[in-house]
């Protein structure tokens, strides 16, 4: 059996959240190490990377690998029947076609369960190589939101551009062109509120908007969040899951005509 | 602005 016991709940509705507009099926591999995800979207622009540590559950139990194909629009509107406070436990028996819901009051007063039938899905894994990135990035996660909302004003894409001074998100459309600057932090209250740049070397690339907008959904599972880039490779973005894992999305660059 | 290269260019199939 699998049964992985999330006591801060929320955890798991964020999730969703963050990634069901951008991957409407996707495969949970459930191993004793921990819970992970992989999964493209349709257009295989971007790439999603979740991962779960066993021990950022209370209990995790799983005796064999499973996989759990979910309908994500399905599994978002379940968890919208559960509270924030609510302690949510992941149940799979071996031989069933569903997984198993449970929603759980802080006092354990009320219980709610729901049954999701399982959905076979045809996932490919990709393998991510190990890459030295030339910068990285790491700013408040609700200061990329709000960058990449306002360069949606302008156009479709985003020119980010990392050198020593700081970094520099770009666009221009019709209407006019736009920039916003963020110089690293010299002094600030929390760690959370800075902007850093670690910088091998200066790089420029340019991205699609749209699904910078989409990883931005991402903002309220954690404080910051890390962008990594070099010259040619997709992007990497990624948000930390308090202590138990990330929610990694990567984008692929867009290249000049 | 560009052209927009897919995923499957970067990272290869397991």
């Amino acid at each position: 059996m699998f049964e992985a016991r999330l006591p801060q709940g929320q955890i798991l509705k964020k999730l969703i959240e963050a990634v069901r507009e951008l991957v409407t099926d996707a495969n949970f591999e459930c191993k004793p190490s921990g819970l992970s995800l992989q999964a493209m979207d349709s257009s295989h622009v971007s790439l999603v990377s979740l991962l779960m540590r066993a021990d950022g559950f209370d209990p995790y139990q799983c005796d064999r690998n499973r996989t759990l194909g979910i309908n994500l629009r399905t599994l978002a509107s379940v968890l919208k029947c559960s509270s924030n406070d609510d302690i949510i436990t992941i149940r799979a028996e071996d031989d069933g076609d569903s997984a198993i819901l449970i929603f759980e009051s802080p006092s354990s007063d009320r219980l709610s369960e729901f049954d999701l039938k399982l959905v076979d899905i045809d996932n490919e894994q990709l393998v991510i190589p190990d890459t030295q990135y030339d910068a990285v990035v790491r700013m408040p996660s609700a200061e990329f939101q709000r960058i990449v909302r306002d360069m949606q004003i302008l156009g479709d894409s985003v020119t980010i551009a990392c050198s020593k001074d700081g970094v520099k998100f770009s666009a221009n459309g019709e209407i006019g062109s736009g920039s916003v600057r963020l110089k690293q932090s010299s002094a600030v209250d929390s760690e959370d509120d800075a902007v850093t740049v670690d910088l091998q070397q200066a790089v420029s690339l340019t991205f699609a908007l749209r699904y910078l907008s989409l990883f931005s959904k991402a903002a309220p599972l954690s404080p910051t969040v890390t962008l990594s880039f070099s010259k040619d490779v997709p992007l990497l973005v990624e948000f930390r899951i308090a202590d138990m894992g990330h929610l990694r999305f990567y984008l692929a660059p867009k290249i000049d005509e | 602005a560009g052209s927009q290269v897919p995923i499957t260019h970067f990272f290869y199939r397991d």
